[in-house]
């Protein structure tokens, strides 16, 4: 474990506290993707199958349930509690178009073919790609809340400490995982222009406008 | 192909 990876984790965690606390709270999840929700839970639900087979540490074991918990109870008040708020209009993006392709990828280029891996493979491909339909949503809607934008900000930022960890490991153990990276620097690319709009924008008190 | 390195990442 590094610096870079318990920022990151705690980023990640701080970003989907930020988001059941503005749903449950304002009881609505207006602006927000139920679809990208999904998908993130897909990601986990196929990443951390190996949660009751092997053991890596307290921590690790710990993070696994409050992801696969968090991201359920996210869609459960999406779906069910609050669906009377749910932006069906809005939040149109197919996502058959980002897990099929991830599937096929993940059959195609894995590190050994075998169950657990190429389904860990797939999450890692998924994930890259899951924040689109949130960022397609505000786009389409033209903005986003601020509460929202500083979700996306932890999110984008989760990965992108990722990448500080993976040079970090790199470095040091000489270790390094290059279907992670990749998808990695993919997934925190797309952040980019968001990025690039939270710092000049929402730092400064305006609302996020995205460029319809 | 790679031996089974354990996957401790997140």
């Amino acid at each position: 474990m590094n610096i870079f990876r318990l920022t990151g984790d705690l980023a990640h965690l701080i970003a989907i506290i930020i988001l059941l606390h503005k749903i449950w709270k304002s009881r609505s999840c207006a602006g927000i993707s139920g679809k990208s929700q999904v998908l993130f839970a897909l990601v986990y639900t196929t990443r951390y199958l190996d949660l009751v087979t092997s053991y890596v540490s307290i921590y690790n074991t710990f993070m696994k349930f409050v992801f696969l918990a968090t991201s359920y109870a996210t869609i459960y008040l999406i779906y069910v509690k609050f669906k009377a708020t749910y932006d069906h209009n809005h939040d149109t993006f197919r996502i058959e178009f980002l897990i099929l392709p991830s599937l096929a990828l993940a059959l195609l280029i894995n590190h050994y073919f075998n169950f657990l891996e190429v389904l860990w493979t797939f999450s890692i491909y998924l994930e890259s790609v899951a924040i689109l339909p949130q960022l397609f949503m505000v786009s389409k809607t033209g903005e986003a809340e601020s509460i929202t934008s500083h979700y996306l900000f932890a999110l984008g930022s989760y990965r992108a400490l990722y990448i500080l960890n993976w040079i970090y490991r790199y470095a040091t153990e000489g270790h390094y995982d290059l279907i992670a990276i990749v998808a990695g620097v993919v997934q925190t690319v797309l952040y980019c222009d968001f990025f690039y709009l939270y710092i000049t924008k929402v730092l400064k008190g305006k609302k996020l406008q995205l460029p319809a | 192909s790679k031996r089974n390195k354990q996957k401790d990442e997140l």
